[in-house]
């Protein structure tokens, strides 16, 4: 998180705001309640009230305009630029403008009002950009889904460092952005996706280049805004260049960026047993032209070409792949090798041996 | 603007000036007093670098076709850096 020069903040706790006109996008009570719900995110976390005030001149005041509208620091129509706010201070200080080119939503048909307001009041108290992509306040827009939103602990250690902590925080536990070279990294799932590595954890999903070292932290939604904030497990078919993402009982295709109609189906649909709640981890083997599916201490096999389940299973992990401990939360294939994540580790599983070569730590594939 | 060899036809005069006014928005690039070409080109490819640090993109000093395509995503309409 940062702070503007002079870690500029408000001296008084009670603040209040003025909305001064609305936009034809949305209800007033629509704009009204994301404002409002804007507002909770840092009061939540921090002694700070916010009144609404609907005449005078209020210490946030908040408008909608276009182009250039009064303050010299034009918008520039649709997109590009959604708002901007200025920091704590007399007159203009605290103020957010809104740029109507942009069409505003309370989903993701449009720009969220919430979520760009929530922004803008991070500004108006005090914060300036971070550079945690998982924080509300890094600059560039990101849709987080309509509910359920948590404000990223980044944040909150801003704004406590500046108006020190609440005492009616309702959701005391803020999503981090994970660390790539924390010993203790655990994954969720990891695929390959056109010659690229996806490695997942929580909202987010770094991308490794084969050619590069330095792997790039993305929000899955802001690849995927109909995928869940997080995912099980996910496996590349090369030959239909789709891959598949699971969650609790639901699979979906991509293919590239692109959802495939049709999906998400439920993974019994694939010839799982019905009661089957998720799948840990996945891989297809190009040489077998099998894929591998892991649930709890059992894994099953299903045959791409025919597209059915193989007779035979679920077998046993521990028996299959001795060493590799009794559940996989995340598995890739490469040049011959299966590489099982368990936890902070990872098994390199020689495919053509049978066996165990080497035991790694898993942020060993970030080349920590 | 600094451009790297492989890319320089990527770029047409409006994708620079789109470029020269996201960096003088965000990244408090000053106008360039014309006899100073020089100085200005290192300002740019300084101000590049600053926000190519910002967003974790490898830090060249150059315009590339990753640091340009960061350039067009929404966003909010505060500087990331200076006064």
């Amino acid at each position: 998180y940062n702070f503007f020069p002079r870690k500029l903040k408000w001296s008084k706790t009670n603040l209040t705001y003025r909305i001064m006109n609305y936009t034809p996008d949305l209800s007033r009570a629509e704009v009204d309640r994301a404002f409002k719900k804007a507002f909770k995110v840092w009061s939540d976390v921090t002694p700070l009230n916010f009144t609404r005030i609907r005449s005078g001149i209020a210490d946030i005041m908040i408008s909608f305009g276009t182009k250039e509208h009064g303050d010299f620091y034009p918008f520039d129509g649709p997109s590009g630029l959604l708002a901007h706010a200025f920091p704590p201070g007399p007159d203009y200080g605290g103020d957010a403008h809104f740029d109507d080119d942009e069409t505003w939503s309370d989903d993701s048909r449009g720009y969220s009002l919430f979520l760009v307001a929530a922004h803008e009041f991070g500004h108006s108290l005090g914060l300036e950009h971070s550079r945690d992509p998982g924080a509300l306040m890094f600059p560039i827009y990101t849709y987080t889904g309509k509910t359920g939103f948590v404000l990223p602990d980044d944040d909150v250690q801003g704004i406590q460092e500046l108006y020190g902590a609440g005492d009616r925080d309702p959701n005391p536990k803020h999503p981090k952005t994970p660390e790539k070279c924390d010993a203790e990294l655990s994954l969720d799932a990891i695929t390959e996706l056109r010659g690229e590595m996806l490695i997942f954890k929580d909202r987010f999903f770094w991308r490794l280049h084969p050619q590069m070292v330095e792997a790039e932290l993305v929000l899955l939604k802001s690849f995927w805004p109909e995928l869940p904030n997080k995912i099980d497990a996910a496996y590349e078919n090369p030959i239909k260049d789709l891959v598949f993402m699971f969650k609790g009982k639901k699979v979906w295709a991509m293919n590239g960026y692109d959802i495939i109609e049709g999906f998400p189906k439920k993974i019994y649909e694939m010839g799982f047993p019905k009661q089957m709640k998720r799948i840990d981890a996945a891989v297809h083997v190009k040489d077998t032209g099998r894929t591998l599916f892991f649930s709890g201490n059992k894994f099953w096999s299903y045959d791409e070409e025919k597209e059915v389940m193989e007779t035979g299973y679920p077998r046993l992990i521990e028996e299959e792949f001795p060493g590799i401990g009794d559940r996989v939360d995340a598995v890739y294939q490469r040049n011959g090798y299966l590489y099982f994540f368990n936890g902070s580790l990872q098994f390199e599983y020689s495919i053509w041996s049978n066996r165990i070569v080497r035991v790694l730590h898993t942020n060993s594939i970030f080349w920590c | 603007i600094p451009i790297p060899l492989e890319d320089s036809h990527e770029f047409t005069e409006e994708d620079l000036q789109f470029a020269e006014r996201y960096l003088r928005t965000h990244y408090d690039l000053r106008p360039n007093p014309a006899d100073v070409m020089r100085k200005s080109a290192n300002t740019l490819a300084s101000k590049l670098r600053e926000m190519q640090a910002f967003f974790g993109l490898e830090v060249t000093g150059k315009l590339n076709e990753e640091t340009y395509e960061l350039m067009q995503q929404p966003r909010c309409g505060v500087p990331d850096v200076g006064e």
